[in-house]
């Protein structure tokens, strides 16, 4: 079965596009059959790789209709686009859990083809990131070095906790990722402290270190690991990706 | 009547709520009576005041109940805390025109003692958005000077569109707020000349830059005019209120 990694953080701002986009890049070059989903209705992770929304999201149309994945170019990676209208979908799904496991099952089913499927989520805790969650085998957090970014980690943690308590579920906590740690910075030194003594194993080793090169490579369509491979972020990715790989299955 | 200034864009970590706070704190000290709402559920801009979030919010129990306005300590500002059950609203309004326009009476009937209404948005297009932007009479749209920042303006212009097409809204925009910007990155000029020679006279002459004394400032209970009254984002927000006033209702 497919590992599904989902990248949450009702936090805006964090990292979750960018590391969503370059651990997809960095697992699929590994040699797993990887599948990169956006389901954040700014599309961000398609059109950070030079990709078009669809019309309508390929795992809300429902029916099994001809499967829609774009190969990206130059890399082994297939990428499910997100859709602007997912906006809807947020309002309109207060599924019953019943509903939801249905999903889920339909979600995984079109997954079945993969070994390694990354899903993008909105900066939000409402329906499409509880669905991604449940459908997950792990959950990466990624957590801005800055105060703000620390408040919200609780209401996630609860989040978690509650989707794990639904007997069909199979979510582990893939970990807590450091992003944007400027070492300059006494805030991010502190921040970056309280998270490890805080959360412990649970944080991963790597640190996504602020690098201008990460800001500059969605106006390319590119990953950073592509756009400034010896930049400090790509190699942190690099970094991320053994780490995932050998983690197997979240903690 | 009051001017109610909505802070809203459906990116995340741009700036939102370090606009709200110290437009907020600066409009209260211009001798306006003020108030903040926090109708994110992340509740930052109720906890980087030092402020504990509600049970419930003030909005959204509907009961004229004893209004819980919170003076906030040092200033001429109120609060109307935020609380981290939001979410829930935003799973279960999916309201008909007929009854936001009975919420947005409500909504303004709290605010009738006040001249300044600022309101704080999460990060979506939902439907606390979209009530904020029902009954603010102009909306001010912080802009990370980054790639993703941009692309989603698209999507915030039409939102803003449709709430002014209904009869009963005045709506009008404020203006695009460039924030985050460091002087030192070629792409924070790019995205400056890019959003000027689109939006013109609707972007601020006023740019907030990246300092690092905003991002600690909320560890502190603390709006950056107070944190650091010296900072170089403490004059960028006092310029702003500056820009607020004059430029009255909007453009
Ligand atoms: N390591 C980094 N160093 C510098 N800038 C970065 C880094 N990682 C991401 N960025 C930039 O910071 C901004 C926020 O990152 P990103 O969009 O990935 O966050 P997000 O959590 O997905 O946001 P949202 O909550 O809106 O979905 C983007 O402009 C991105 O290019
Ligand atoms: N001018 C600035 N310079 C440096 N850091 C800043 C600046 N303004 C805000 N920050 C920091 O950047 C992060 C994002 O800012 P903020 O939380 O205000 O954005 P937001 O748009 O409200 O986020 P969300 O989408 O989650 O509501 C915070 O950690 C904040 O402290
Ligand atoms: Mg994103
Ligand atoms: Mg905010």
């Amino acid at each position: 079965m497919a590992r599904i990694l989902c990248i949450a953080n009702q936090k805006g701002g964090v990292g979750k596009t960018t590391t969503a986009i370059n651990l997809a890049v960095t697992l699929a070059r590994s040699g797993l059959r990887t599948l990169l989903v956006d389901l954040d209705p700014q599309c961000n992770a398609t059109t950070g790789l030079g990709h078009q929304p669809a019309e309508r999201h390929q795992l809300l149309r429902g029916d099994e209709g001809e499967e829609l994945l774009e190969p990206v170019e130059g890399e082994p990676l297939f990428l499910m686009p997100g859709t602007r209208s997912l906006a809807d979908v947020e309002m309109l799904v207060r599924l019953s859990r019943e509903d939801m496991e249905r999903v889920c099952r339909q979600w995984r089913g079109q997954f079945a083809d993969f070994q390694m499927v990354v899903l993008d989520c909105p900066p939000s805790l409402g329906a499409l990131t509880r669905s991604a969650l449940a459908v997950a085998t792990e959950v990466i957090m990624p957590v801005q070095c800055e105060y703000f970014a620390m408040e919200g980690l609780t209401q996630m943690i609860v989040a978690v906790r509650q989707v794990q308590s639904w007997n069909w579920t199979s979510l582990s906590l893939g970990g807590i990722l450091l992003t944007m740690h400027d070492h300059r910075l006494e805030l991010a030194q502190e921040v970056e402290q309280e998270v490890r003594s805080y959360f412990g194993q649970a944080t991963f080793q790597t640190v996504i270190p602020r690098d201008v090169a990460a800001a500059e490579a969605p106006s390319h369509g590119l990953a950073v690991v592509d756009y400034a491979p010896r930049s400090r972020a790509a190699r942190a990715y690099l970094e991320l990706c053994m780490e995932v790989l050998e983690s197997e299955q979240g903690q």
